[in-house]
């Protein structure tokens, strides 16, 4: 049964995209069938595969809108066999004001899902920096999430709403029962006292929540997207590889014993 | 006349927030009368200047709301005494569907500012990271815009949709004639190939609409909001608070001869 992750938080730049685009390649690496969606408007999971998304004919939107087009007629290879890209670009928008008039609007996503379940193992959604509709269709769709938190002044403040968000969904829209993977502390750099202040903070006062795995700051992970490949096909032997080769060994890890 | 510049960008985490609170503190110490809006319900600028958003009972929100208290009885101080905050929280989500409901859901915002145009020269909008509702009444509301830029693959795709925005919204939303002030770069690391060549291709695409000042990464920029302060109080000597004040210069100078 497909085990859907969403990859979300509020906070713009944290890490979200890049998260989703090498956690999926590394997954898919690692032999599991993975489905990675792109469910931001900014469409740069889609960018990352090197797709150009104003001319996609087909997107996320188109299944999700009124057009109702199935997913499996709009996925999309990439250069890792085992993965396969649901693209979105700017039409995605226009989801937020749709949805938010349709009936069961939170579950839009998650009916769409049902569709390609059969045929993945991990389904992997890149959210927008918006707690809006999408995001909540994509929180209601998943069975986790993994929460990208840059290593930044703002992180705290803004985590404690989202955990806040994520119990009040499993609350209020049944029978989803998303629950936080865990917290991933991006853009470590240990060579300042500022950051490894922060980070320390964050795993006092978080605990377990927060994964073993962090990503460093690594140049390697901003220019992968030019390339329009993953870090893990880009720099293969890369530091940032190695790192989110080892988050997907503890997502796999976690999965299990969850 | 106030002047009121909205600094834009759907992009997460280019530097909005860093420079709206900067450029608002630089324009301030040059003994502007500056008014900082925050708004975006994450509520960094807010932060910045050692709130909690929680704890405050009147917000931004507040006022574009049905509850319509004017601006001028939510404004608060900063270390910088002709620098003034309209703060906001996490209620400012909610406005992103009430406004949508609105009669003349633009120009709310444009309208609650007369309030106060009186007793500033310039207002500075710190906007969210999403094209929605609250975007484009910063938009109509503003005389100019600032886009910062980070200086990463992602830029270039964003930009051209914003710029096209911007020209959507002065041929619709009369008679709102916001115009593009300039494009900053920001986090700039001259240390790698990489990060040149970016810089590089954005001066060339967009030439003159690329502010000369460009913000270095610089971590007592990152630092500053855990001290409550902007950078120009932080660290007045540092290399980003001269940047913020060259930038200053150059919103004066431009201002004059736009
Ligand atoms: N560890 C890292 N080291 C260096 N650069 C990184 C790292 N992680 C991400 N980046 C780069 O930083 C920028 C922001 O990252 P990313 O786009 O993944 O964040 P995001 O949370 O998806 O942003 P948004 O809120 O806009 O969706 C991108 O240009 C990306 O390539
Ligand atoms: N030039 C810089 N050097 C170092 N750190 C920076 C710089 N500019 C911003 N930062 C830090 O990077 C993070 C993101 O910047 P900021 O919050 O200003 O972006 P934003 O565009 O407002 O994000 P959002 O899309 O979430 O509103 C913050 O923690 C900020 O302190
Ligand atoms: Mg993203
Ligand atoms: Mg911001």
């Amino acid at each position: 049964c497909m085990r859907t992750i969403a990859i979300a938080n509020q906070k713009g730049g944290c890490g979200k995209t890049t998260t989703a685009v090498n956690l999926a390649a590394a997954l898919a690496q690692k032999r599991q069938r993975v489905l990675l969606i792109d469910f931001d408007p900014q469409a740069h999971s889609t960018l990352a595969f090197g797709y150009r998304p104003s001319r996609l004919l087909t997107t996320v939107y188109h299944s999700i809108s009124n057009n109702k087009i199935p997913l499996s007629k709009i996925i999309l290879g990439t250069d890792i066999q085992t993965l396969d890209l649901i693209p979105s670009n700017v039409l995605l928008s226009g989801a937020e004001t749709e949805l938010n008039r349709m009936n069961g609007k939170a579950f839009i996503l998650e009916e769409k899902l049902k569709n390609v379940a059969g045929k993945y193992d991990t389904c992997i959604i890149d959210c927008p920096p918006w707690g809006g509709v999408l995001m909540l269709n994509a929180l209601v769709a998943s069975t986790e999430v993994i929460v990208p938190v840059q290593v930044h002044y703002y992180a705290m403040e803004g985590l404690k709403q989202l955990l806040e968000t994520i119990k009040i969904i499993r609350n209020n829209f049944s029978p989803c029962d998303v629950k936080l993977l865990g917290l991933l502390l991006t853009f470590v750099n240990e060579s300042t006292l500022f950051s490894r202040q922060i980070q320390k903070g964050l795993k006092e006062h978080f605990g377990d929540l927060v994964f073993n795995t962090v990503i460093h700051r690594a140049v390697r992970l901003a220019e992968a997207p030019s390339a329009g490949q993953s870090v893990l096909t880009y720099a293969a032997q890369s530091r940032a590889a190695d790192e989110y080769r080892a988050l997907a060994d503890e997502v796999n890890h976690e999965g299990i014993f969850a």
